[in-house]
């Protein structure tokens, strides 16, 4: 659930 | 006050200010110049006579790519992100627009009511063809409001944290930690307004606009439920998967 907000958050500062 | 010193209130507040210099979107600078660069009328004419559907989707990809400044402002605040992953990402999904919408006073000239949409100004006429002039013309209205109150950037900076880090969230893992850093935010904010504003009640006029807030959330939620039962290929196939994944 989520996983793009996950993924976003893991990623490093865009 | 909640037993922290100056120097930590100091440094969270600078950092969250920080932290919305650097995700703003568009520099007050930038709004500025952009601000009596207004859509002409054909350009209006356009938007009235595109499909329901084509401006849904448009609307759904400003949104989004408004949202995704929101996710770095949210990573650059050194207390979100001491927050369990859990909290963060559900304090995101249930507050990202919230902060999209405070934001976004930045970006409305309340002179002539336009707002900025696709890089020029434009009145909520606009708009007509979403099929969603209460929304349209609610969201508009708080826009105006929060515009009445003259925030400094500062002091959007800070309300923008203070409702994203919100203990009005269900089923948060760690509510009192929630709480505590909101305090602290809600804290300096009160710090910074007793200093810009004449009016004392200008940070309790800026908590009344919270509850409408909500409120615009809750409708743009109806209104895109009715949307997806009239057209749900549209959504699944031409809205941003971000917008899907928050308000799906």
């Amino acid at each position: 659930k989520h996983k793009i907000l996950h993924r976003l958050l893991q990623n490093s500062t865009s | 006050a909640p037993g922290v010193s100056m120097g930590e209130l100091d440094r969270i507040a600078q950092n969250i200010i920080k932290s919305h210099l650097e995700t703003c979107q568009y520099t007050a600078e930038e709004l500025q110049q952009l601000a009596w660069q207004t859509h002409s009328y054909e350009e209006v004419k356009m938007y009235q006579s595109k499909s329901r559907e084509v401006l849904w989707q448009q609307c759904a990809i400003q949104i989004t790519h408004a949202i995704q400044y929101v996710v770095e402002f949210a990573k650059r605040i050194t207390g979100f992100m001491e927050l369990c992953q859990n909290d963060q990402i559900l304090l995101l999904k249930s507050g990202c627009l919230e902060v999209v919408l405070v934001r976004m006073c930045r970006a409305f000239n309340p002179l002539n009511n336009t707002v900025l949409f696709e890089g020029k100004y434009g009145g909520m006429q606009m708009f007509k063809a979403l099929g969603c002039d209460d929304l349209v013309s609610a969201v508009f209205d708080f826009a105006k409001s929060l515009c009445s109150l003259q925030l400094t950037e500062e002091e959007i900076a800070l309300f923008s944290a203070a409702v994203l880090i919100s203990t009005d969230r269900p089923w948060l893992m760690e509510p009192r930690k929630v709480q505590k850093l909101q305090e602290k935010i809600y804290f300096a904010l009160q710090h910074i307004m007793q200093k810009n504003h004449m009016d004392e009640d200008a940070l309790a006029k800026l908590i009344g606009r919270i509850p409408t807030l909500a409120a615009l959330c809750t409708l743009h939620t109806e209104e895109l439920q009715a949307f997806q039962q009239l057209h749900p290929e549209t959504v699944n196939v031409l809205f941003p998967p971000l917008y899907k994944e928050l308000f799906n």
